[in-house]
């Protein structure tokens, strides 16, 4: 494991961390997209079911549990949690989910390396992740003043997939024979769809100003 | 073969 990839995961380890912090913290979820975190556990469940047959290191079995319980925990916080279920705005989070799950898995069943039930939905879920993004980004660009953890927790998730894209180019100079087109465009995909957050977000800290994306 | 490696990622 490289550097960039590490520094990639520990950033998209601190993202849910600040996210979990922003919840439980101030006890709202205001301006957190319930289903973009639906999408992120079904992509973390689809992709992670090699946890049950296939073994490469404690890393990254505690990495792929770590990811699958905490978009769990969150997703309970938003529906279950007593106040925190009432701050959820649902009338603002109305992203239809399926105009991004049914698409991935049409692809996922004709763009695939291998025809089986897992390496399908191991597919779906690098497709499914490239645009999970989205209903949260929407919902940013529909609160006025995004909160300060909210644009954080955004900026870090991104910040992780800028730094696989390093990872993926330290990895072709440095392994021969490494090529993962499927990883490589989705990533490519994911990491562009945070361009016009990234601009609005540095800009709004350089002049010290609370972030809000234009409509 | 190289395809598969793929999957130490997360």
């Amino acid at each position: 494991m490289n550097i960039f990839r590490f520094a990639g995961d520990m950033t998209h380890l601190l993202s849910i961390i600040v996210l979990l912090l922003k919840i439980n913290a101030t006890k709202s979820c205001a301006g957190v997209s319930l289903k973009t975190q639906e999408l992120y556990l079904l992509v973390f469940v689809t992709r992670y079911l090699d946890l049950l047959y296939s073994y490469i290191s404690l890393y990254n079995t505690f990495m792929k549990l770590f990811f699958i319980c905490s978009s769990g925990c969150v997703i309970w916080y938003i529906r279950e949690h007593k106040t925190v279920s009432q701050t959820y705005d649902s009338a603002q989070d109305t992203f239809r989910v399926l105009f991004l799950a049914c698409p991935c898995m049409i692809l996922a069943l004709t763009v695939n390396h291998d025809f089986t039930v897992t390496e399908v939905l191991w597919t779906f879920s690098i497709y499914l992740e490239a645009v999970a993004i989205l209903p949260q980004l929407v919902l940013l660009q529909r609160t006025k003043n995004v909160d300060t953890l909210t644009g954080n927790y955004v900026f870090l998730l991104g910040g992780y997939r800028a730094l696989y894209l390093l990872n993926w180019i330290y990895r072709i100079l440095t392994e021969p024979g490494y090529r993962q087109w499927i990883v490589w465009i989705s990533g490519t995909i994911q990491t562009a769809i945070y361009c016009d957050f990234f601009y609005y977000y540095i800009k709004s800290w350089r002049n010290n100003e609370r972030l809000s994306l234009p409509s | 073969a190289a395809e598969e490696d793929a999957k130490d990622e997360l």
